[in-house]
């Protein structure tokens, strides 16, 4: 089905080859950033799963207590005819309900943009009900790859939700982060 | 099904973005680099699709006469939480038969190399001859939909193959793209 394809292409072709460099990465930021990311349970990608597939590429419009700081150095591989093909994290400031700043690697899982898309692709014969199940389905099988996934292993958080919260009012979503 | 995805998700995510913005890079790269690419029936994206899913990182291993010289500008877009995700375009020189220099902007379809990693993983349920059969649902899909994108017309060539040909000794690689 069309979200199989997608779970195995997003580890194969992308988890599988930035999650066992993520913490090299992590350590050499911290090396020049005054070892910002103290707590060793962050040192993990958060990977956002909106089950409405409703993804912002400005996380500060979703919850303003979200705010990019700064990129992770990059990763450059030779890859399929690209040479040096680049992969980065993005690094984000979340404030608690105190308003004290902590520190996050944090992006939205891509395919389900490309599940959004073809929802609103007549071509593409895919309605809103197919992508709700497969959005589901996404989940469970990318969940599954990656529990048994040796060189995953510890290195990601998946992070569901609805998606329709009103994050904005509620700071849902920073509050979902920090649990 | 799963081919029936990753294409759409290739357009969506990917051709869609980059395809309407490749003749701007090539314009820039002609500007600095002597005007190189002179004619502008090769101002496309040259997109390999061995349907043995034969995917190399490194174009010379495929056929000798087949160098990179440089990359492109890259696109830096803000996409899905990644601050300025980057896109860049491989240029190679391509040697005819009598090894006067070509050149062309060439890559592999990436998502052929999720359908043969994922043929190779056992917990993906998926055997060589689904991929087969996938892969010749990839490319027709892909073929399609890129014939009906007005975002697209003009900017790219779907060079499909067998992709066991011993390209080493025939030069296969190099005569197809210079046809
Ligand atoms: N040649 C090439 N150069 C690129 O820069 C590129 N970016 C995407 N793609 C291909 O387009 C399609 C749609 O991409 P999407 O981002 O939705 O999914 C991507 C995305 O969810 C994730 N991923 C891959 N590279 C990155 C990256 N650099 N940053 C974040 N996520 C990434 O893993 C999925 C599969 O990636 P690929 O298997 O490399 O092929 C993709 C895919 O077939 C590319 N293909």
């Amino acid at each position: 089905g069309v979200a199989h394809g997608l779970a195995w292409s997003y580890y194969l072709g992308y988890l599988k080859l930035v999650l066992p460099e993520l913490e090299d990465r992590i350590k050499s930021y911290n090396v020049s950033h005054g070892n910002l990311l103290k707590h060793k349970e962050t040192w993990r990608l958060h990977i956002l799963l909106p089950l409405s597939c409703s993804i912002f590429d400005n996380l500060a419009d979703v919850d303003s207590n979200i705010e990019f700081l700064d990129n992770l150095s990059e990763l450059q591989i030779n890859r399929a005819g690209i040479k040096g093909r680049s992969y980065k994290h993005s690094l984000y400031q979340v404030l608690d309900e105190d308003k004290r700043p902590h520190y996050c690697i944090l992006e939205y899982a891509t395919p389900l943009k490309s599940l959004l898309e073809m929802s609103k692709e007549a071509s593409a014969e895919f309605t809103k009900e197919d992508r709700l199940e497969q959005t589901k389905l996404f989940y469970r099988t990318l969940k599954d790859i990656l529990d048994n996934s040796q060189e995953c292993r510890g290195r990601f958080r998946l992070v569901i939700y609805d998606g329709r919260e009103d994050s904005g009012k509620s700071h849902f979503l920073s509050k979902e982060l920090l649990r």
